[in-house]
């Protein structure tokens, strides 16, 4: 699960 | 990563491709909306920040994507704005930029994941792509057509984000991932494509060319 805000998209 | 991700990245960076071929070939830039080609720019370097900020060696593709699409966007914007400057339809591409930056940074500032510097500017640049093709289909509307080759570059251009949304459907499904502003963003960005979509897919395919109004 992302950390939160962390965005992994483009 | 998932089959719909992979295609939406392939089909943003055909549409990045189509317009720089398009105006490189033809010399010309007429039919293309420089605001738009900008605020995608602004869209690039305010989402991609941390490329600047702690440089990582290019170790992934994610890097090395972000490092494209921020230099061909550049460089769209060098082609529009310097070099066939000439061929720029700045009276049909009047649509206010600004109209589209300060509510996108106001949102931002109001409607966020966390109040801090780096995620206000990811927020911005979310909401600002929702809106940044408005001008090029507003000069579509004053000039009454499209070319072709535009036509192709919309196409895959709207297509990304629509694609997208079905990475999002898929990772809500497989990995319970839900990154709201994003989605909402994206829904919003694919609804503005919707009247463009229906006229490519009963026009351009067909081989005609698209001339407004329908």
């Amino acid at each position: 699960k992302l950390h939160e805000g962390q965005h992994d998209e483009l | 990563m998932n089959i719909f991700r992979l295609f939406g990245d392939l089909s943003h960076l055909a549409a990045i491709a189509i317009l720089l071929l398009k105006i490189w070939k033809t010399r010309s830039c007429a039919g293309v909306s420089g605001k738009t080609q900008l605020l995608f720019a602004v869209c690039f370097i305010t989402r991609y920040i941390d490329l600047f900020l702690h440089f990582v060696s290019l170790y992934n593709t994610e890097k090395v994507m972000k490092l494209i699409y921020i230099s061909a966007s550049v460089f769209t914007c060098y082609l529009i704005f310097f070099k066939f400057k000439a061929t720029y339809d700045g009276n049909h591409d009047s649509m206010r930029a600004e109209f589209l930056i300060v509510p996108a940074a106001g949102l931002a500032c109001l409607i966020n994941t966390k109040f801090d510097a780096i995620e206000i500017l990811w927020t911005f640049s979310i909401y600002l792509e929702a809106v940044a093709i408005l001008p090029q289909l507003f000069l579509i509307s004053k000039t009454g057509e499209a070319e072709t080759i535009t036509s192709h570059y919309l196409f895959a251009q709207g297509s990304y984000r629509a694609l997208y949304i079905l990475n999002w459907i898929y990772r809500y499904h497989y990995e319970s991932h839900v990154d709201t502003i994003a989605i909402v963003a994206g829904v919003v960005q694919t609804i503005l494509y919707c009247d463009f979509f229906y006229l490519y897919i009963t026009k351009v395919v067909k081989g005609q060319k698209i001339v407004l109004p329908a």
